[in-house]
């Protein structure tokens, strides 16, 4: 099933958060 | 290994699998992982999602991987 625009953008934006939180915990384990 | 447990790594790597744009239904997760019950693997989508592994796409039922691309 195709996405819309908006659901593009929202999982973006959530791919982006979670790579900040992986980033994150490898500092904090570091 | 990479500081997963076992039952944490077979989530992860069945998400990683998932090439569709909304990624993995908890649904789908619980069809193919039969012998693991609804509640351990919502638990380890909650602890992999905090890690940074996943992510939630369409709604909080679907998950990717952030090492997919």
């Amino acid at each position: 099933s195709a996405l819309t625009e908006e659901q593009k953008r929202k999982i973006e934006e959530n791919r982006l958060k979670a790579l900040a939180r992986r980033a994150e915990r490898i500092a904090t384990q570091q | 290994v990479n500081g997963l447990t076992p039952h944490q790594s077979q989530v992860l790597n069945l998400i990683k699998s998932c090439r569709a744009a909304e990624g993995m239904s908890i649904q789908e997760l619980k069809n193919r992982l039969k012998g693991m019950n609804i509640m351990t693997i919502k638990q380890a989508v909650e602890f992999l999602s905090n890690e940074g592994h996943i992510y939630s796409t369409v709604d909080e039922d679907h998950y990717r991987s952030t090492d997919a691309d």
